[in-house]
């Protein structure tokens, strides 16, 4: 782990008052490693460097820790920073006038399907009546693999078939839903890359014909340095709410939520932790920042 | 211009970060940056076109080395049907590529038989048969739910019996770290080892995402304890991500890139090819 890491680097160094710039570029570089082995973003990682290292200069070490350990503790300290923030924003939001209408956006594989059932589930835990809305006219099977999937959920699917407009399907589903007592609408569209200027166009009009109360990102947890890339396509074309990561139940250290944080900062909403329908975390700032770091 | 740019530091970082943003593996990249001085300095080259020449060409080395040639193409089977099984963990584009590869070998004139052994998730067998019709390509399937090992062999007796030249073995998706989902891979993999006298499938082909980081090489070391993989099949290369874990892969485990995803299409694969891979990561 680092902190075994650092620890055993500076096993001979004495603590003594202050974290001097030889102790903390030491250290420094083991967490650099670190975060880039974690899939943080090469240009995040530079300057979360840069942030740790000016607060760790010449800072007083605590009683009872050693350099290593006084390096890690602040590194900590500013990864759950980075990661968290406002607890309220990782919340998912309503309207203040139903129906809520929640768009799934993201690449190809990324658990869009999946997590449409699981969001599903998780607000008629909260009482809420919830539709899902099936998009995603492209890929063999989408539909049936929804429908199956709202089955496991108890919810309804909305669907037109595959010959329609996705942009009349979530239209006809939205104003069907206010009619028939369904507060909440979960729309699940087809995988896209973000460089696809014809399919981000599609979730463009999608957007601005149902006004969704929240459009998030599903991303791969294991997104290795893409991540920033693909954050920033999909916020510069829809102005993303927030994110669920996906697939958090692998061995994936999970860097990519470093780098939706710093570049896009928009809060993690949920985490994926597994293919059954209630297999759906909040995201924990200070868990995450452990993990990442290793 | 790169014909007259002389060699700096900067140059240097430039490099390193494209490797690095190209998802090559940390240790990967010091190590390769390291022998690139080493070599700028050996040929006495003069300008920065001259020092991406030696990375690029030490990049192919790296991906080639061991082999015998720059293509490493999908081995086939003495005795109809050749068996390919194809593994990976959730979302990375097995039935796709398993589509790709039957459209490639239909349009070559073979006979290709589909086994549905993803018997878990939702409409997993419904997706292999749409392809399956699209394609005129039969496919085996057992119920929902059913034992994927059974569809296996179901596959191949199949195959044999109405003699087709490929049989092609789709999976569920699984994470390598669930120990009873490697397990029942195991077992998949007996069953057609048995099938064939003791001999592996003709390729156990590994599909990785293109956008996954350093979790691939995680991917690939415990696929291969489990199933011996034989060749990588690297999907979603259209999208913006780079691939470059598979140069680690390749370098560590051994493991050769067969087969490259490009698209969503039948059309969209095609076989790897090391130039280009590494023009790409420079793009
Ligand atoms: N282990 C694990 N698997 C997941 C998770 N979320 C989704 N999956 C699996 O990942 C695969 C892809 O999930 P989908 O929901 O089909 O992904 P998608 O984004 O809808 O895919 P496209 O519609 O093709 O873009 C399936 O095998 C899911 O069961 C998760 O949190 N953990
Ligand atoms: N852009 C692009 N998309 C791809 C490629 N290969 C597969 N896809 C898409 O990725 C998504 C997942 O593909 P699948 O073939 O269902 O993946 P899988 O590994 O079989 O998924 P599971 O069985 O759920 O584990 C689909 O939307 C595919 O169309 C590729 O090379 N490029
Ligand atoms: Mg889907
Ligand atoms: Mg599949």
């Amino acid at each position: 782990s680092l902190s075994e890491k650092l620890q055993s680097a500076f096993a001979r160094l004495g603590g003594r008052g202050v974290l001097s710039e030889e102790v903390v570029d030491k250290a420094l570089h083991e967490v650099q490693l670190a975060l880039l082995e974690a899939d943080v973003n090469y240009r995040v990682v530079k300057g979360f460097i840069a942030r740790v290292r000016e607060r760790a200069t010449g800072s007083d070490i605590l009683k009872g820790l050693e350099p290593a350990q006084q390096v890690i503790k602040i590194v900590d300290e500013e990864l759950t920073a980075l990661l968290g923030g406002d607890d309220e924003a990782t919340k998912l939001v309503f309207a203040p006038k139903p129906p809520t209408i929640i768009m799934l956006v993201g690449l190809q594989g990324s658990g869009k399907t999946t997590h449409a059932g699981k969001l599903a589930a998780f607000v008629r835990k909260q009482g809420r009546n919830p539709i899902l809305v099936a998009c995603d006219v492209y890929r063999p099977a989408a539909i049936k693999q929804l429908e199956i999937v709202g089955e496991q959920v108890k919810t309804p699917v909305f669907t037109k078939g595959d010959q329609i407009d996705p942009v009349d399907i979530a239209q006809e589903a939205v104003a069907e839903a206010s009619t028939s007592g369904r507060d909440v609408v979960i729309i699940d569209t087809a995988g896209r890359l973000q460089i696809d200027d014809a399919l981000m166009d599609e979730l463009k009009r999608m957007k601005a014909a149902v006004k969704p109360t929240q459009i998030l990102l599903v991303l791969d947890a294991m997104t290795g340095q893409e991540a920033v890339n693909v954050a920033k396509g999909f916020t510069d074309s829809l102005d993303v709410d927030g994110f669920i990561l996906t697939k958090f139940d692998s061995d994936t250290r999970g860097g990519a939520a470093l780098s939706l944080k710093t570049i896009a900062n928009k809060p993690i909403k949920f985490i994926g932790v597994g293919e059954k329908m209630d297999a759906l975390e909040a995201f924990h700032p200070d868990r995450m920042a452990s993990r990442i770091l290793g | 211009t790169g014909k007259s740019r002389k060699i700096d530091e900067q140059l240097y970082e430039e490099l390193e970060e494209a490797l690095i943003g190209a998802d090559l593996n940390i240790h990967t990249t010091i190590r390769i940056m390291r022998d690139l001085r080493d070599q700028v300095r050996d040929q006495d080259a003069r300008t920065a076109d001259d020092v991406k020449d030696i990375l690029r060409n030490a990049l192919v080395e790296a991906m080639v080395a061991g082999d015998e040639g720059y293509f490493s193409p999908l081995k086939q089977s003495p005795t109809a049907p050749t068996v390919y099984l194809v593994v990976g963990v959730n979302g990375v584009g097995k039935t796709t590529s398993i589509a790709k590869m039957a459209y490639r070998f239909k349009e070559a004139g073979h006979k290709v038989v589909l086994a549905a052994a993803d018997t878990f998730r939702a409409a997993a067998i419904d997706q292999i048969q749409i392809w399956g019709d699209r394609l005129g390509v039969t496919v085996v399937c057992g119920k929902e739910g059913s034992d994927p090992a059974s569809v296996v062999f179901d596959a191949i007796r199949h195959a044999r019996a109405a003699g087709a030249d490929y049989v092609i073995c789709d999976t569920a998706g699984r994470l390598h770290t669930k120990q009873n989902l490697m397990e029942e891979l195991k077992k998949i993999n007996r069953v057609i080892l048995r099938e064939r006298g003791g001999g592996p499938a003709d390729e156990t082909l590994l599909v990785l995402d293109a956008t996954t980081g350093q979790n691939a090489i995680l991917q690939a070391q415990e696929f291969k304890k489990a199933v011996d993989i034989s060749g990588i099949i690297l999907a979603k290369l259209d999208g913006t991500a780079r691939g470059g874990i598979v140069i680690t892969i390749k370098d560590e485990l051994k493991v050769p890139i067969k087969l490259i995803g490009t698209g969503e299409k039948p059309e969209d694969m095609e076989a790897f090819e090391p130039h280009t891979f590494v023009k790409g990561i420079f793009e």
